[in-house]
């Protein structure tokens, strides 16, 4: 297929079209673009996310969080700052932003703040090598020797994969175990090789 | 919040946005 230019437009429904198509169960995707700073050196930073939540199983709402009650209230007045943020508006009493914050969601949200010098942290790492970084399985969270493996584990996921592509690198986390797919990694190259 | 570059404000609002939905809906 013609390779697509690279806009944020595209990027949103190329990160949809893999979760959603995915036979595995993703909680989000993010695709961490590369430029570069002052210096010249390549930095990884947030290009574009999409938050796809845990797997329901009948219990009629995602995963609660194992936070604190002060946590959940740091969280809270948090994402109605951002969302006045947003809105515009000074204060929300929208019901929704009220919700229990989960601790998926709360560990996409500070990914947004977050960036990866080339080789720093399992993004960097999957750019500066050129190869995919698949980390399943709590323990393998757990003992990583980056970070945000291990930030990943303790916000409740079981799998973070990142894959390079040209510009940036595609992090997929799951709260469930998955193991190594060929299929999803082909898909990733088709999807995010972009022209420029 | 004021932390959170300009750039990032499209996917916030995005975020924001498919949680509402996500309550209505559960």
């Amino acid at each position: 297929p013609p390779v697509a230019a690279f806009n944020q437009e595209t990027l949103q429904q190329r990160l949809q079209a893999l979760i959603e198509g995915a036979r595995e169960s993703w909680t989000y995707a993010i695709f961490w673009q590369s430029s570069y700073d002052y210096s010249g050196a390549t930095v990884l930073g947030w290009g574009d996310g999409y938050y796809k939540g845990e797997e329901d199983k009948g219990r009629g709402k995602s995963k609660s969080s194992a936070s604190s009650v002060a946590e959940q209230e740091h969280r809270k007045k948090v994402l109605r700052e951002l969302n006045s943020l947003i809105s515009g508006s000074a204060s929300s009493t929208d019901d929704a932003v009220d919700e229990e914050v989960t601790d998926t969601e709360w560990f996409f949200l500070v990914s947004m703040t977050q960036s990866f010098v080339n080789g720093g942290g399992l993004p960097g790492q999957a750019f500066f090598n050129s190869s995919s970084v698949w980390v399943a399985g709590t323990d393998s969270l757990a003992n990583s020797t980056c970070e945000r493996a291990r930030q990943g584990q303790i916000f409740g996921l079981q799998t973070i994969v990142c894959i390079p592509s040209e510009n940036g690198v595609v992090e997929l986390g799951s709260t469930e175990l998955i193991f190594q797919s060929s299929d999803l990694m082909n898909k990733v190259r088709v999807l995010f090789n972009f022209s420029n | 919040p004021s932390a959170v570059p300009q750039a990032r404000k499209a996917s916030l609002a995005r975020f924001l946005e498919k949680r509402k939905e996500r309550m209505m809906n559960a």
